[in-house]
């Protein structure tokens, strides 16, 4: 399960703030715009998700806190998100993943506090079942596009869940 | 995980049908293979009460959610990932229906961890930790967070619809 | 009607930034004509109080439904059509919206006829006229009409959420 | 205005029903599943919607009530809907617009009562201000469409209700 959420930086989240999850359910309440999305958002860039168009974002470089009255742009976003495992059967206990980027470019992972590459926090989630053609996630407005799939497509996504 | 895709199709199936036995009462529904064009899939086939099989298209838009969360509940039920994070699922879905969806997630809270964002009351009321959102007039995002003893009668804002 | 274009732009043009004043309180919103790649067009701008200027893409879901029910009323009250038929635009609107919108529906009430299709009760409480649409086990869709004194408090069913 | 819309056979309402509308704020209110958006299609059927993927049909024959449990399908689908004009300065005072579909694939236009062609109730529809790029109907799903839309598609909206 999901323990915690870390964003700075990160779209409407200038300051830093962080969100410890529990078991069950945890639900994400507040008016339009204020920032539920934007937090739905930071969990699937933690995940890896490498189109700007599935964050809203014109470009990548859209995702960083862009500025407001009286509050200046700022020059990075970093999320950091920590995975319970059910530990046990040689399954990681814990995976704590780390993504940064720079209004310079410069992209950055971590995975338990080490640098490593795009490749790695894919595979380390892999082993987590959390894909990207997972179901476990699910955007605003896109609920009945699970059922305007094609018959491949939905298929793709039970093997994923296997 | 090398599980043949017959016996993941089997077991989310089952799961299917029985999850849409509980948004759908006396509905039925069942996830079927089929080979379109010499490519592999499966197609979602769910017959509401009183109604007869037409395609998914005619259904309405709450009855179209109502599918697709079954189908997710299914998944989450078969072969659990280690969290669901469904953002405004609920929109299309009358107050009814929002309640049944809201019992079938509330069953597997057991055992499934779900983050579930909404503006809306009885979701609200499912919680076991609540997190509020506001934006202050700078622009910036801020969190609060509440655990609860399921018990977040208090919580109603101006922003949160009712129910 | 051989209006020019530039007329109905500068028509539609002020109501729209008077409509988005109203449903964006201390925000600003503007059409704009563009052209690209040799084709002309328009472009819709808004920014919310205490927001700056973005794509409209980075707006969250009930604030796009907001800025696309501002344009649509914004032509209502520039050049209207016989009728407005809406089937449930208020889905993504939290609740202050969700009465900014009707209100600014029945300033324009009076000039203008509006078919809402609804299961949220403030939009219910909005009505001149009521229609109940149910279907029985048969698979069968029924009407029962109401003309109301714009009282229709007694109307609130299990399956219309209540704000 | 519109003033009234007669339905039988078109989807789900199988026995002929009539809605009439009065001025100002019409609201139509029910179940998930028990027919509003049949009503909203029946009225864009009548203004000549010609894809029946805009109906959410696989094909126009799929509007026609298709059956349910004791009751069997029909055999003819068809939609009256009635405008009233502001009238005056040459514009009809009232409108009265039928469209039909029977099961072998028969289709037929009414205008005022008379037999006529599409192109005759479209040119009808237009002197009242109902185009099909008309922002008057907006289909459920569909309102954040009008934000995605392309600069060339707006301007068109404009030049259409002008
Ligand atoms: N890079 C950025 N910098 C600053 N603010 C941003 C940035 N990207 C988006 N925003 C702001 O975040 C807001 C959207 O937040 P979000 O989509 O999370 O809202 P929400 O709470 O989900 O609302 P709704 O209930 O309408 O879905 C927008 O108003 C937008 O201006
Ligand atoms: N050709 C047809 N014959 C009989 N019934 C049909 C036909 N086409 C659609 N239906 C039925 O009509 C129902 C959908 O109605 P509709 O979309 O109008 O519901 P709705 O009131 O808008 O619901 P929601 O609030 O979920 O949007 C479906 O359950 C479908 O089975
Ligand atoms: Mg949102
Ligand atoms: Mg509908």
């Amino acid at each position: 399960m999901l323990t915690r959420l870390s964003l700075r930086g990160f779209k409407s989240f200038a300051e830093p703030v962080e969100l410890r999850f529990g078991p069950g359910v945890n639900v994400i309440v507040g008016p339009n715009g204020s920032g539920k999305s934007n937090v739905a958002e930071a969990i699937l860039w933690a995940l890896g998700e490498q189109r700007p168009a599935r964050l809203r974002a014109p470009g990548m470089q859209d995702v960083l806190f862009s500025g407001g009255p009286g509050r200046q742009a700022v020059g990075v976003a970093e999320v950091t998100m920590g995975l319970a495992g059910p530990g046990g059967e040689g399954r990681p206990a814990e995976l704590e993943v780390t993504r940064r980027l720079t209004r310079a470019g410069d992209a950055g992972y971590r995975l338990n506090g080490g640098r490593c590459r795009l490749l790695d926090v894919q595979d380390a989630l892999a082993t987590h079942g959390l894909g990207p053609r997972s179901l476990s996630v699910i955007r605003q407005g896109q609920v009945e596009a699970v059922c305007a799939s094609h018959p491949a497509e939905l298929r793709a996504v039970l093997d994923e869940a296997a | 995980v090398a599980e043949g895709f017959d016996e993941v199709l089997d077991a989310v199936g089952r799961r299917f049908t029985e999850v849409v036995g509980l948004l759908f009462p006396g509905g039925e529904g069942r996830i079927r293979p089929v080979a379109l064009e010499g490519e592999d899939g499966v197609v979602v086939e769910v017959v509401p009460a009183g109604k007869r099989p037409r395609a998914l298209s005619l259904l309405s838009g709450g009855e179209r959610s109502l599918v697709a969360l079954a189908f997710c509940l299914a998944v989450a039920m078969a072969r659990p990932a280690p969290f669901y994070l469904l953002d405004e699922v609920e929109a299309a879905l009358d107050d009814v229906n929002l309640r049944r969806f809201l019992g079938v997630v509330r069953r597997l809270a057991g055992d499934t961890q779900f983050l579930l964002i909404t503006h809306q009351q009885p979701t609200v009321e499912t919680a076991d930790t609540l997190f509020g959102v506001t934006m202050g007039g700078n622009g910036v995002s801020q969190v609060l967070a509440r655990r609860l003893d399921r018990n977040p009668e208090g919580a109603a804002r101006p922003w949160v619809r009712r129910a």
